[in-house]
């Protein structure tokens, strides 16, 4: 299994 | 000028407990609205983000918006040198590499002040949306922290699914496999030992527990822990703080290749 980073889940500002 | 004052200084030694295994360092963000944090560890598949209300706080003066460079461990290692009862004030002339934190005992007998200094960090903010979660599981903080602990000790991730029948969390590993069911119940007299299961569409999320493990290190914060699962998102662990704000910490679910 893999994990995506978290901030792929969030937008940056 | 930033000062912060809390006369529950202990509060504070717990969140610099909870966090600094978690995020080595980050920015303390103050402002005349309060003081938040947002870390992602640093093989940046969790977060933790932190918010203390300035009127949770016995005193808070924030003159400018600043963000104060802290190294946790660093910060851990002073607040370990204030007494469980003792009042803590935390102050910075603008623009300050440093940060004093003061501390009071109760009787007044005894004040002292350490400065810490201060770094600069690069970080990224996260724009975290509200959002409706499939499942909300409200559950006594002792228990979250006794299934994650038990978990780890078999398995390496934890397949939490939410559906009618309660929450399930299971795993397995070379000693073989556990699943711990909880239901619904507000049978306990206290608020504090119930178990609130809020559940919109089931829903079933893979998680590492080696985080879940390390996210119960804020257990002594609050007797509840609020669990927050949609599909393909992340989980939130929350601690309310008291009346002085919130810890949440994201993790990122395990996918399929």
């Amino acid at each position: 299994m893999k994990q995506k980073p978290i901030n792929a889940f969030f937008g940056g500002s | 000028m930033f000062e912060a004052r809390i006369t529950q200084g202990s509060v504070l030694k717990k969140l610099v407990e909870a966090l600094k295994e978690l995020v080595t360092e980050g920015n303390f963000d103050v402002s005349n609205t309060g003081l938040s944090l947002q870390a992602m560890d640093s093989s940046h598949v969790c977060l933790v983000s932190l918010t203390l209300r300035e009127d949770g706080f016995d005193h808070f003066r924030c003159d400018r918006n600043m963000a104060m460079g802290i190294h946790f461990g660093n910060l851990s290692k002073i607040l370990k040198c204030a007494g469980n009862e003792d009042t803590i004030t935390l102050k910075a002339e603008d623009n300050a590499d440093q940060l004093t934190l003061m501390f009071e005992a109760p009787s007044q007998d005894r004040i002292s002040d350490f400065d810490l200094k201060l770094m600069s960090i690069e970080s990224e903010h996260l724009g975290i949306p509200d959002q409706d979660y499939s499942a909300e599981v409200k559950l006594p903080s002792s228990e979250y922290q006794r299934i994650v602990r038990d978990l780890t000790s078999i398995g390496d991730t934890v397949l939490i699914s939410a559906t009618k029948e309660g929450i399930k969390f299971s795993t397995s590993g070379d000693v073989g496999t556990a699943n711990i069911t909880l239901r619904h119940n507000t049978t306990p007299e206290k608020p504090e030992e119930q178990t609130f299961i809020d559940l919109k569409e089931p829903v079933a999320l893979t998680f590492a527990l080696r985080y879940l493990n390390n996210f119960s290190k804020a257990t002594p914060l609050a007797p509840q822990v609020k669990l927050s699962l949609t599909k393909d998102l992340p989980i939130v662990v929350e601690y309310q703080v008291g009346e002085l704000g919130s810890v949440r910490f994201y993790l990122a679910p395990k996918i399929d290749d």
